[in-house]
């Protein structure tokens, strides 16, 4: 059960702040917006009205405590950049980002933010390639035919080699990665002659069909 | 060539408008704030100030005329429902707009737009899982080590079948897809008898070292 500190609760925030409550974590918001405040309370932990960007505000919570500490305010970007530099300050372990601009998020990498990301930037380019040239990715991700599925390894499955299971030939379905919690590491493009342990989770793309008959969907 | 209409030049708007235009196309910005309108119009084909949620301005558009529109109006979401309308109805051939809610998103679907997309929410999910429990496409992603790229398939390849290629074996790289251009079609999860065709594009996933020896980035 980790602990988790979302600063803003616009869309991102609270997409954030809301996934992983449900993820079984804890979450606490800070918003200087009452309304949103209350908005989002019954779906987090905790959830307080305050101005981020000041100093005695983020000294009455505990933030090198938290295993990480999300920034979410988009516009206000002084808001924004006072906020980040407090939590790297004041020893946030690690820190994820929002930014309005490239010299935003440059500016938040420079602070010390360890993960800026840009969500509608990112968006805007994945729609316009879809619109073009669809990237493998895109066209799993958003295809209704494709999937990517992670399963437990099947009994029938243990024991045996990638080779000898042959999902490819048999199914359609490419092996691009198996996890193995014991390692605590997951092992991407593995070989023919990697053997599937019990507990192995199986990462694969194939189609709806195939993956169907197989119940992996 | 093709031709695309993008209402709304916030960050959403304005990364399709410029990716658009970037990778050759002509791009048309409606935004009803000037200064927006004079900030993107050196990045694209065409910019006008208009209010776009008003059947007068887009009527001076060749609405059917456009590949795509994409609409990309946030927060005003009686603006974005009132122009989704006007383009379903003036016959728009594939629209894409961006969703405040899921309730906004459920309105635009019921009237008519092909796509609704959730930059904010996507990515909040994504910065979530990654923070718990990363999916196999966010590590791929998001990772230092593996890539997923796509390259022509190399001369000394072409005429063979994947499995005398044999890239998992040799290389540790995943052949996840390939694309062919005279067909048209991306081939996902091809199966070890395939043979690989001059013009064949091979999508794979690896570790970024085996992909650098193979010079494939
Ligand atoms: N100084 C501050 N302290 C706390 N919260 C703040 C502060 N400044 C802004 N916020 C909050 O951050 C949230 C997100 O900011 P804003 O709406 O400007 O960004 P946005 O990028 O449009 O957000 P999103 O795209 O995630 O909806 C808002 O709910 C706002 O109230
Ligand atoms: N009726 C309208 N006609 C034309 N443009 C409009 C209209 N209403 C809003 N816009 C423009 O749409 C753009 C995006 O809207 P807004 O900033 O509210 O959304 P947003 O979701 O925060 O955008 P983003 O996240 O993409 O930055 C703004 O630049 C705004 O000027």
């Amino acid at each position: 059960r980790k602990q988790f500190l979302v600063i803003g609760a616009g869309r991102f925030g609270s997409a954030v702040a809301t996934a992983l409550s449900k993820l079984g974590h804890d979450v606490m918001v800070v918003d200087n917006d009452e309304t949103l405040v209350q908005e989002i309370s019954s779906e987090v932990t905790d959830a307080v009205t305050a101005n981020a960007a000041s100093e005695s505000a983020l000294k009455a919570l505990d933030i090198p405590g938290y295993d990480a500490v999300i920034l979410a305010i988009g516009y206000e970007i002084q808001a924004s950049i006072m906020t980040a530099l407090l939590l790297v300050e004041m020893g946030a372990k690690y820190t994820v980002a929002k930014a309005q601009t490239e010299l935003h998020g440059k500016v938040l990498e420079k602070i010390g933010i360890n993960r800026v990301v840009f969500p509608e930037r990112d968006m805007g380019l994945k729609v316009a390639h879809s619109l073009v040239a669809p990237t493998i990715i895109d066209m799993i991700e958003l295809s209704d035919e494709y999937s990517v599925v992670e399963v437990s390894a099947p009994d029938d499955m243990v024991g045996k080699t990638l080779k000898e299971i042959d999902l490819r030939a048999r199914f359609g379905i490419s092996v691009i990665a198996l996890r193995r919690d014991s390692e605590g590491n997951t092992h991407i493009s593995p070989v023919a002659e990697d053997v599937i342990k019990a507990g192995d989770i199986i990462v694969a793309v194939g189609d709806n069909k195939a993956l169907k008959k197989l119940e992996w969907i």
